[in-house]
């Protein structure tokens, strides 16, 4: 295909930064204004003494309420929409819940291990009435991880839209759009990270990430048929219709 | 598409 010129690298990455900003579901000056609050200690008990079946249903709720942005992102992205439906639907429900893994970092506290949820930060322990210490752990461990690099906005824009234009994801019916696409994006990805003059190993650091991120997907199916198998009411009934759909 | 009814609606809405 034709060498792709700076002036498209340049439109690409404005394009991708503004659809992020504009979906990001948290602006950076409303984080600042939060300072950090983290629960107090009868409110995080609160949290430990739920039912697991509620803090399951209220972690769903936040999930899909942060999947919705990053469909509103992809459907920005340059050519997502050009690509057939089948195929921007394979993207969005095999990496939807990736690139929320990815905007984490945008609301994590590293210094107190905290996420941003339900109104405050929240450490590890606040989910302990999931009964997936293990998969938190690791969610919490992947979001320090990534903080640690440091990315600035548009740089996790171009590495959200690299995750989600992964041309490897199965069922797709034109890989080869998507791989162009996919291409693309690495390369704008590429030209961020030269013009913010970042050390060489970030994007190999980048590449690592999109492996954790797999793995912690699919650790989350695993923990939600496992909790489905003794709870099916429960997410039939109270569950978002739109993460049934996409992890049902 | 079928199975994925809800997807397909978000995907058609236009970019609020």
């Amino acid at each position: 295909s034709p060498p792709v010129s700076m002036a498209e690298l340049d439109h690409l990455v404005q394009i991708i930064s503004k659809s992020h900003l504009e979906t990001c579901q948290y602006l950076r000056e409303e984080l600042q204004q939060m300072s950090w609050q983290s629960f107090l200690q009868d409110e995080v008990e609160s949290y430990q003494n739920k039912p697991r079946e509620a803090m399951w249903q209220l972690c769903a709720v936040k999930i899909t309420e942060a999947i919705q942005y990053v469909v509103e992102f992809a459907k920005r992205i340059d050519g997502f929409m050009d690509l057939c439906q089948n195929d921007q639907i394979v993207l969005l429900k095999a990496g939807s819940l990736e690139v929320v893994f990815v905007r984490m970092c945008r609301v994590f506290d590293s210094q107190n291990n905290a996420v941003y949820f339900d109104g405050k930060f929240a450490g590890p322990d606040v989910f302990r009435a999931l009964g997936c210490d293990d998969l938190i752990t690791s969610v919490f461990d992947f979001a320090k991880s990534l903080c640690s690099l440091h990315l600035t906005e548009d740089e996790l824009a171009l590495f959200s839209a690299f995750v989600l234009l992964s041309a490897d994801r199965s069922w797709l019916q034109e890989k080869l759009q998507v791989e162009k696409l996919q291409q693309k994006t690495q390369l704008a990805l590429q030209h961020v990270l030269q013009k913010n003059h970042r050390e060489d190993g970030v994007l190999n650091k980048l590449r690592c990430k999109v492996a954790v991120l797999r793995s912690l997907c699919s650790r989350h199916t695993e923990k939600l048929s496992a909790f489905r198998a003794v709870y099916p009411d429960i997410v039939r009934t109270h569950f978002p219709p739109l993460y049934k759909e996409l992890f049902g | 598409k079928e199975k994925h009814k809800i997807l397909h609606q978000l995907l058609q809405n236009s970019t609020s």
